[in-house]
């Protein structure tokens, strides 16, 4: 995917950081 | 009297009763007592003192308590809703709550505009966009020179800033998120539906004798 197509939040929601579902994960 | 309770208990500071928390969001006790046993873990995993710190956090997040990462600051700020420094039990119910499948779209629009918000200033404004798009293409190892950065700021600006005053407002963002569902993917974990059956010792600790349906 060509970064320069999406817009900046759409890149920004990929961060890991953002992943709140490797709370659940052991 | 009393003589065969002598394991010291955990003292968990902001816990509500399961029941209250139930009624107050979209979680079942059962579901309720279930968290109550990711939260013990994850609240245990650096000092076990019933609190979840920022480092838990970022361990949980990460697996790698060295990791320091903006956006994991950024949610476990929004999580500290006592502004402690810390999440108790009843903190993170709540904001958790959020992000249940059945949790209301106002909220998790309003959640995922605090999120971007990074000075809470009450809007999203370009340099906080900037600064959020620079640390994940770090994180991510991505380089991108700082001119095609300009450029996607420019594009998602001319999308989401109506008005074009250079900040976004809430009404502005709820618009644009309306028309781009999938920014708010990140705001609904699926796992949430299944909590009990992750956490399935939660029938063990259990204090409520019996739940009323």
């Amino acid at each position: 995917v060509a970064p320069v197509t999406m817009n900046a939040f759409e890149l920004i929601s990929k961060s890991q950081g953002l992943n709140l579902s490797s709370l659940f994960e052991k | 009297m009393g003589c065969f309770n002598s394991k010291p208990t955990r003292q968990y500071p902001g816990k509500e009763d399961p029941v209250i928390l139930a009624s107050q969001t979209a979680f079942t006790v059962s579901e309720v007592e279930a968290l109550f046993e990711l939260f013990k873990s994850i609240s245990s995993s650096v000092v076990d003192d019933g609190l979840i710190s920022k480092e838990e956090f970022q361990l949980a997040i990460f697996k790698n308590k060295k990791k320091e990462n903006i956006f994991a600051n950024r949610i476990f700020d929004l999580f500290d809703v006592k502004r402690k420094g810390v999440i108790d039990f009843d903190d993170f119910v709540r904001s958790l709550n959020v992000f249940h499948p059945n949790a209301a779209l106002e909220d998790k629009i309003e959640f995922s505009f605090r999120l971007y918000d990074l000075h809470n200033t009450g809007f999203i404004e370009r340099p906080e966009v900037k600064q959020m798009l620079i640390a994940l293409l770090f994180e991510s190892e991505m380089k991108l020179a700082d001119d095609v950065i300009e450029t996607i700021l420019d594009k998602t600006f001319l999308d989401a800033d109506l008005n074009q005053d250079g900040k976004i407002d809430i009404v502005e963002w709820r618009k644009f998120v309306s028309e781009n569902p999938s920014l708010l993917k990140i705001m609904t974990l699926p796992y949430l539906r299944d909590i009990t059956t992750s956490f399935p010792s939660f029938v063990f600790n259990s204090n409520v004798d019996e739940i009323v349906a």
